[in-house]
């Protein structure tokens, strides 16, 4: 079973706003 | 035509520019030449079995006729037609006159000779130099009173401590012949190394110059000759007619090869006038005295009767235009690779450029030196725990629950979390 890739528009970005990618 | 510097296979050999005579249509530069003003000077010739007979000539400068300029010491030399440079009279001059010649480049010279129109000097002495006539060395002294002229002992011993010396000797300063003597030194004679001369830098020193210089210091005093009788009395009693002294030389030769360190076969004028080697074995300089740009992979030497000695291209896999020479890498590669490859470009790094720099791994379906031979790692930024990969298989390192080459998917028994710092939880 091949798992689907990671959605970045799932994650919560709130806390993380340096980690964001530009095109997140 | 093949080159002599290379064997038919490829393989570099040594090379070295023809035997010439340096000196051979070369401006001389002299200290003194007869003739301006006109001028009267006499000479005694030889006779079988009879006393000298005392000759007189005119010098004129502006008479082609009864010329001789410095440009004759160094034109063709034929018995049939023997021009002679001639220095002006000594009784109105200083005793010493100067002889100089510059080569424009290194030469290796085998031999200096010159053949007299006078008598040879008494005494005499020849210089070197090696950097176009900033710095001068002795080279050579001819004389009949060594100590006292020059401060040198009479034909002191040459051994393997004082090859680069030059030596007095006595030989070749007799009077005679009046005419037509010769004074050869020979640069290698009687010096030991000379047997072994690739193996010998003092020797390849010795006889590499740039410009050779002669001094004459001192005539031979002719008074004492026999001379027949009216000769005679005219030599010593008529006013305005005593004997006169001063150089002659027909042929000023300086045997040797253009220096180019056995990587060129000949020398070649530029536009400009200037000589220089033509190097071969990816050499270059005046001389071929250094590797040419990314030929650094083992310091320059000169070729030699056994081995080329050629300069070898570093090894960058085609990722670098530059490279340098690491003195300890080639000690600890047993003298074989010091090449250092600089600004490897196509992603890769190492002294061959052979290895994927950082952020980047290897693609092993193309060749190390394919331009494309290395792949930027692409980790994926929430999924991996850094930027860096394997560089031989690509894989990121993952975070926990991460997983695939780039860490862009969750691992079985894991999902999708909103925390950019966890992305990955177990299921519960």
């Amino acid at each position: 079973e091949v798992m689907p890739t990671l959605d970045m528009t799932l994650f919560d970005w709130t806390d993380y706003e340096d980690m964001k990618p530009a095109d997140s | 035509p093949t080159d002599p510097c290379y064997e038919e296979t490829g393989a570099a050999r040594r090379c070295i520019p023809e035997f010439i005579n340096a000196a051979f249509g070369q401006e001389v530069s002299v200290s003194s030449v007869c003739g301006r003003p006109v001028s009267r000077s006499c000479s005694l010739v030889e006779r079988d079995d009879r006393p000298a007979v005392r000759t007189c000539q005119i010098c004129d400068a502006s008479d082609p006729r009864n010329a001789h300029p410095a440009s004759y010491l160094t034109d063709l030399n034929s018995a049939h037609n023997l021009t002679c440079w001639q220095s002006e009279n000594l009784q109105s001059s200083p005793l010493n006159v100067t002889l100089t010649l510059s080569l424009g480049k290194k030469f290796e010279i085998t031999y200096v000779s010159l053949q007299f129109c006078s008598p040879r000097p008494e005494s005499l002495a020849i210089y070197k130099s090696m950097d176009y006539g900033r710095t001068w060395t002795p080279y050579q002294f001819y004389s009949s009173q060594c100590r006292r002229m020059y401060n040198r002992p009479n034909k002191a011993a040459i051994t393997k401590q004082n090859e680069q010396e030059a030596l007095c000797t006595d030989g070749h300063t007799d009077l005679y012949p009046l005419s037509g003597g010769l004074i050869a030194f020979s640069t290698l004679d009687g010096r030991p190394s000379g047997k072994d001369f690739d193996s010998s830098p003092v020797l390849q020193d010795w006889v590499t110059v740039t410009d050779i210089r002669v001094v004459f210091s001192r005539p031979q005093h002719t008074r004492a000759l026999p001379m027949s009788g009216r000769e005679s009395e005219d030599a010593l009693g008529a006013p305005g007619s005593l004997p006169t002294y001063y150089y002659a030389v027909g042929d000023f030769q300086v045997g040797g090869r253009c220096k180019c360190n056995g990587h060129a076969s000949r020398c070649v004028r530029e536009k400009d006038g200037k000589l220089l080697c033509e190097c071969k074995h990816n050499t270059e300089g005046p001389e071929c005295d250094r590797c040419k740009p990314f030929h650094y992979d083992r310091p320059w030497q000169r070729a030699t009767g056994k081995e080329a000695n050629e300069c070898l291209p570093c090894n960058c896999n085609l990722h670098a235009r530059r490279c340098r020479f690491n003195m300890e890498l080639y000690k600890l590669s047993g003298r074989k690779s010091g090449g250092v490859c600089m600004n490897c470009r196509h992603n890769t790094a190492g002294r061959h450029c052979h290895y994927c720099k950082e952020g980047f791994y290897r693609d092993m379906g193309k060749a190390i030196t394919h331009r494309r031979a290395c792949k930027a790692c692409d980790c994926h930024p929430v999924g991996a725990a850094g930027k860096t990969c394997n560089q031989t298989t690509g894989q990121c390192p993952c975070k926990d629950g991460v997983t695939g080459i780039t860490c862009n998917r969750c691992a079985k028994g894991y999902q999708q979390s909103r925390s950019p710092v966890a992305p990955c939880i177990k299921i519960p």
